[in-house]
């Protein structure tokens, strides 16, 4: 069945949040790791340090606050680490 | 803030920059002046300065480019990345890229160039991005930042001086010794185990010691202090000074002589000085004060004179009621009257003679007595 909207939404979401995830807080660059195990605990640990970093509520989840800011432009230097 | 591993940073403080090409999106003076004036924003609180060069290698390369543009950084287009910036080095280490897919502006109508090119400016010079949503060097664009009261928070402010310390001299100002003076006949002597201050004041993150004519200035990155005329940074500021104090949120020192106090930024002073001390809310019995500190987590500012001290609201810009009080029924163990005080690492450094009290305001106990001159490396 094709992907209704939310799912599709949901997915986008996703694979922006791995993106910026392996671009700013130095997530392993592993395509599967947010569809095959997208509650695994590095994902969530690594949403925690981002929530953290940018002064966000620490859920560990995509809430919507945690989407608009991901979105927002920014400056291409990660975050953490080299 | 932070810096990259490694705390890499420029050996030397006069750097060379080019913009190497221009965005169709400005006219090219609208560039110059943005970047210059980036540029400025870090000469301003840091011994650095910048030239232009227009051939050749510069310590920083300014390109406009898009998409894969040599780097293993290629931009993304209109939106998400703006720009990136190389902490310092050789190479290509220091350059700043900005993506030509956004739309730069000289207002916030687009993408502005002056603050994401300040920002990029501290990668530059070796900081990282900052936890602190109001600090320039966060990593999110604020389109909502109010450019015409720009200023560097404290957060930018402490992590570029922890690299580069504090200029005490405002780059366009007459050469200035900074060298220290040689102790000559009559000059105080740092390590006199009988010497006591006039006064202390905290200054960008190094600590100043005043005494007669001259002061101390000490830097927590360097182990001699160095010894300076009070007149070859203030000439028009008084010797043998009362107290002295930091309001970092101002990035201002209150200096204080007998009635009269005066306002200092960097090596600047502040227009609208001397005022009265009664302006602040002191009674008249008061001549003088004997020293003061500003307690920036508590927004409160302490005046002592002789056995009292008076409580002064920085945010409600006004002194408190129920005072004054009696020093030791607060500061149980220092002993009045108080030459000196300052605050750093959370403790009240009081100073009386040729003691010194270091007092725990949370175990309201004195936790140290030392020396005055401890800090001075004797």
């Amino acid at each position: 069945y094709p992907l209704d909207r939310a799912a599709r939404d949901k997915e986008d979401s996703m694979e922006l949040v791995q993106q910026y995830l392996e671009n700013y807080y130095n997530l392993a660059k592993d395509t599967k790791q947010f569809v095959r195990r997208k509650d695994s605990s590095p994902v969530v640990k690594k949403i925690q340090e981002m929530q953290k970093f940018l002064g966000l509520e620490v859920t560990g989840k995509l809430d919507s606050d945690t989407l608009e800011v991901i979105r927002k432009p920014r400056c291409g230097i990660p975050d953490v680490g080299s | 803030f932070s810096t990259f591993p490694g705390m890499p940073k420029w050996r030397k403080t006069h750097l060379t920059y080019r913009i190497v090409n221009y965005t169709k999106d400005l006219p090219r003076d609208a560039v110059d002046s943005a970047i210059e004036k980036a540029l400025t924003v870090w000469e301003e609180v840091t011994p650095l300065t910048f030239s232009r060069i227009y051939e050749g290698e510069a310590d920083i390369m300014i390109i406009f480019a898009v998409r894969e543009h040599g780097d293993f950084l290629p931009f993304d287009g209109p939106g998400k990345v703006l720009a990136h910036a190389y902490p310092p080095g050789s190479g290509f280490y220091g350059d700043a890229h900005f993506d030509d897919d956004e739309q730069w502006t000289k207002d916030t109508s687009g993408i502005n160039l002056f603050l994401v090119a300040a920002h990029e400016f501290g990668h530059s010079l070796g900081l990282q991005h900052s936890t602190e949503r109001e600090a320039l060097m966060y990593p999110v664009y604020d389109p909502l930042t109010d450019l015409t009261r720009f200023r560097l928070s404290q957060d930018d402010i402490n992590g570029i001086q922890f690299l580069y310390g504090s200029p005490l001299v405002s780059p366009n100002d007459p050469v200035v010794p900074t060298e220290s003076v040689p102790p000559e006949p009559g000059t105080p002597a740092a390590c006199d185990p009988a010497l006591s201050f006039d006064a202390i004041s905290t200054l960008r993150g190094e600590i100043l010691f005043f005494k007669g004519r001259h002061f101390w200035r000490k830097s927590f990155r360097t182990l001699e202090p160095e010894f300076h005329l009070i007149s070859s940074f203030w000439p028009s500021l008084p010797s043998g000074i009362d107290a002295a104090y930091e309001v970092t949120s101002k990035d201002t020192v209150f200096i204080f002589k007998g009635n009269q106090f005066w306002a200092i930024r960097g090596n600047e002073m502040q227009a609208g000085y001397p005022r009265g001390i009664h302006t602040l809310g002191l009674p008249s019995t008061v001549r003088k004060i004997d020293a003061a500190f500003s307690d920036k987590e508590k927004k409160k500012t302490y005046f002592f004179a002789e056995d009292k001290y008076w409580r002064f609201d920085e945010k409600r810009q006004s002194m408190e009621p129920g005072f004054p009080k009696q020093i030791v029924e607060d500061f149980p163990g220092v002993e009045p009257e108080v030459d000196a005080v300052f605050k750093v690492f959370g403790f009240y450094y009081f100073f009386s003679g040729s003691s010194q009290f270091e007092f725990d305001p949370n175990a309201k106990k004195v936790t140290h007595v030392l020396k005055s001159n401890s800090w001075l490396n004797c």
